[in-house]
């Protein structure tokens, strides 16, 4: 299975609609100092279902969503889509549902907005956030922490004491 | 259970020492058990001996040897059980240019089992993209993608 | 005492205003007294803007940008209370080649009162040196200087 | 006041002596990762007193004696030498010592022996650490946390607590 492409739309500082297609192999995104990078990599893994405000940067889950710049107000809602493709867990889940067997392609999306209400959705359906968790985890996907590793984050895994990282390899067994 | 774990400690401690003579052009590294009798419950620490220098804590490390020593760890693992994706943001900072060199190898090896995702300011590392996104900021406070075809 | 107390958080909270801007080409900065009332044991907050986005918690900048902030606050102290000399030791690593840029003309600015050694992977950074020494390591694990005259 | 010159000899990965000399204006040290580059700012902060084994990235003060490499066996001791010019305090000092008045060059040392003792030294004579403080605190030295940014250190003054900003604000009070 892989990444297949990544929708924004008033997450952090993406007011407007952006997306970013991925190939196999090896995708680079550059730039300059804080013009949005690590944001991308946030996005990523808030539809993944990231839950903890710290590692997100912020202070409450609402930090999340565009805050607005000199030019621009504050978006309402903050939006992520992440399409895979080669999905092999999507068959058997959807048609659990109904959907047609044989699809290998899925979407998994959320929403928050400034109410504090959040969505979580697979192909654009209103879902929970147990059946997001539940899909990657039939896909190989899991809640791997070796594999997204945040900007200034790859000493951790070095300075951790040995449970914790004991905790890592029993991840992987 | 006790025999996945211990498969999977060996496992990862053979991985460990291929990915970190790879990335640090000898050397040695490996996973060692707090608690031999205890395989349920043991944490685990790991030794580091880059290549022509003595075995010594990884707290001694340089700032760049740190990182890619945990880059060896890292890889160690992923190679074990593999993640369809890999997202890696600035993990080159620390690393001066043959480093770098060796850690784009190693991201060539692995390549074809994982997709990766990169951020960087390296232009060696860019080189191995297949392609290239640019973030800009030309309006203040708002992000825009830019799509650069590389190869 | 109370009255240098707050002699000093306003000089610095000034310079920090001047540092700030200076590093990010605009935007503000300051420092806040967490219990304006209680000025002897009151907690410092600090809030920075980049120029053209919102005000918000440091925590939510990028890498790259806390480095710069935080440099700013480092300076806008020793400008307040200067030290003979400073030791910084790849403090530019997060930055791009633009903030490496204002980075240096601070230090330019600075350069006649204080001392600065700085530890460098940087090409820009390195331009600055009026000395610079090169460590090698060409036996493993045995470290040598070569001193390099620049200017 | 400026640095002069600084000798080190069996610290960390120098097991022969090495010198560095300062000018006025910036000096830059460069080299490949590893090389020793860090080492040379841990030997300044070290001969000026430090005394926490962490912060020297060791686990005992022993760690910072070089231990050896394939082809080299560890040194018994580990020595560095600051010297300083233009130091105002000297003058004073030293007089309370019996020195010829108006000296304003100063060497501060250090040696750390296998066995575990260690010496201070004030122009190759024993002292105390307390005379080094005293020293330094004089000439505008001082323990300036914010004048020596070691390696990856640069974000702490942002992610402290208040309280801790505080104290480094208090410091140049
Ligand atoms: N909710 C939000 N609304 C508007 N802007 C935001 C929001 N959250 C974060 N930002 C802005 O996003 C910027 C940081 O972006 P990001 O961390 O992606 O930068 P980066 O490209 O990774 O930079 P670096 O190379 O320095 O790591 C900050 O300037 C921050 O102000
Ligand atoms: N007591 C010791 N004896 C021998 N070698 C030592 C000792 N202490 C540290 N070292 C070695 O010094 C090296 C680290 O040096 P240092 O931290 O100065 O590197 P650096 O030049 O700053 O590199 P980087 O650019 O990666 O930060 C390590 O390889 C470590 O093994
Ligand atoms: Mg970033
Ligand atoms: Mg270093």
């Amino acid at each position: 299975m892989r990444l297949n492409q990544l929708r924004i739309s008033g997450f952090k500082s993406f007011p407007e609609q952006a997306e970013i297609a991925f190939d196999a192999g090896v995708t680079a995104i550059v730039g300059p100092n804080g013009c949005g990078k690590s944001n991308l990599i946030d996005a990523i893994t808030w539809v993944l279902g990231e839950q903890s405000v710290r590692s997100l940067r912020g202070e409450r889950m609402e930090d999340v969503i565009f805050g607005g710049s000199d030019g621009r107000r504050p978006t309402a809602t903050a939006e992520v889509r992440l399409r895979f493709s080669n999905v092999a867990a999507a068959a058997t889940m959807l048609n659990g549902n109904g959907a047609p067997a044989g699809e290998s392609n899925i979407e998994v999306g959320r929403r928050l907005f400034r109410s504090g209400e959040s969505e979580y959705l697979i192909d654009g359906r209103v879902c929970r956030l147990r059946d997001i968790q539940d899909l990657l985890m039939d896909s190989g996907v899991g809640v791997k922490a070796y594999a997204i590793v945040e900007q200034g984050k790859i000493g951790h895994i070095l300075s951790a004491r040995p449970l914790e990282r004991r905790q890592l390899l029993e991840e992987a067994a | 259970t006790r025999d996945r774990f211990k498969q999977a400690f060996e496992a990862i401690n053979a991985n460990l020492q291929q990915t970190f003579s790879t990335l640090f052009g000898g050397g040695s590294a490996s996973l060692v058990l707090l608690d031999e009798a205890d395989l349920l419950e043991s944490g685990i620490d790991i030794i580091a001996q880059p290549p022509g220098k003595r075995l010594q804590s990884v707290q001694l490390l340089s700032g760049g040897e740190k990182a890619l020593a945990a880059m060896a760890l890292m890889f160690a693992v992923f190679k074990y059980k593999p993640s369809p994706f890999c997202l890696l943001d600035e993990i080159d900072a620390p690393l001066d240019d043959a480093n770098i060199g060796r850690f784009v190898e190693v991201l060539r090896g692995m390549q074809d089992e994982t997709q990766f995702v990169l951020v960087t300011h390296n232009r060696k590392t860019m080189e191995i993209a297949d392609r290239l996104y640019g973030v800009t900021m030309e309006e203040p406070g708002v992000s825009k993608l830019v799509s650069v075809w590389l190869n």
